[in-house]
């Protein structure tokens, strides 16, 4: 077995979700926050067999977009905070793999 | 060291926090929602030595219960949403338990 | 690459990024409370490559204090419930680091 632990923006939530059912695997939703731009998104922990990995990294390859987001900085040198917009790139879905010892449904 | 990932239903949070407690295990909780019913969970972060992975999954295994929870589904054929409820198992805990290259208390 | 799961106390959030994204590493923020106490405190998921491993521990290090927390228990014997602090020590940061099978930006 192996516990997948996705971070996936919050508008991909709903597609991705089912993807995963339709390939089988079962999901927990945490809510998370970015650290860079600070906004909500989902991190999901998907527990699978390791037959499944590629079908899964496959779903949310699908579900999952990228999108701009803008950050305003202020300009450098300038009194007054003036927002200058940078576009930021976030998304699809960012993967974690991680090996599991046992898995046990109690 | 392990780590123990322990999906358990609302109800049982606290008989398990407690559980865990007596055979000395900290606990961190994270709340969730499961996938598929949509329903608020916790997911408790359990860091241990491997010495006591045995007595934790006892104590989840003691407190946390199963239950039978309710989705309606609307027939197939008909018009009208009309509620059919299926019954649905959940829990006792599902548990994942994942190798730890450090463990640091800083 | 690993996974840092890393448990830090709410006041050290900011510091605690600021370092972390001051050597290059992406965070993820998931809401938490403590089992013992019932605070309200944050784990960091942070995955980084090996060779940053350590410069990350010495960022947390760095960022997150020790605090003195106060819990309240009645006194034995008593039949009012006389409330006698008892000191807890909290923190810095409790991390543990996680292999990674496979990480995917998808
Ligand atoms: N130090 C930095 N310098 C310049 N640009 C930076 C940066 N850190 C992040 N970014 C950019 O900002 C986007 C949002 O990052 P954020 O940390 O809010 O939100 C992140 C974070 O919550 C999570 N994430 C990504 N990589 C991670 C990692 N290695 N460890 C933990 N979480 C990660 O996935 C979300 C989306 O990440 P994504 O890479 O698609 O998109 C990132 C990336 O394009
Ligand atoms: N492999 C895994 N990876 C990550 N998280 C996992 C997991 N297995 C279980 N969980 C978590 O534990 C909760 C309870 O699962 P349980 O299997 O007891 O109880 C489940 C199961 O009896 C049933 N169920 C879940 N997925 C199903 C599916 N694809 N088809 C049919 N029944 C399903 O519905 C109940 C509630 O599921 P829900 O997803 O809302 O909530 C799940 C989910 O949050
Ligand atoms: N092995 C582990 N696995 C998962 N999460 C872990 C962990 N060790 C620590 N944590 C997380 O880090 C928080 C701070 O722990 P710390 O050991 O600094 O500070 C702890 C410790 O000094 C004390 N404490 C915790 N458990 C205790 C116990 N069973 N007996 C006596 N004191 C305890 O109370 C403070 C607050 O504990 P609390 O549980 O509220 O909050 C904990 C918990 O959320």
């Amino acid at each position: 077995h192996l516990l997948l632990m996705a971070v996936v923006q919050e508008q991909d939530l709903d597609i991705a979700t089912r993807a995963l059912h339709e390939i089988g695997a079962s999901v927990t939703f945490l809510s998370s926050a970015g650290g860079f731009l600070g906004r909500r998104n989902a991190t999901l922990l998907i527990g699978l067999p390791e037959t499944k990995e590629q079908a899964a990294l496959d779903a949310l390859q699908t579900a999952c977009r990228q999108r701009i987001e803008y950050m305003t900085l202020p300009l450098e040198g300038s009194p007054m905070p003036m927002p200058a917009p940078v576009p930021v790139t976030v998304g699809g879905a960012t993967v974690f793999v991680l090996p599991v010892e046992r898995f046990e449904q109690i």
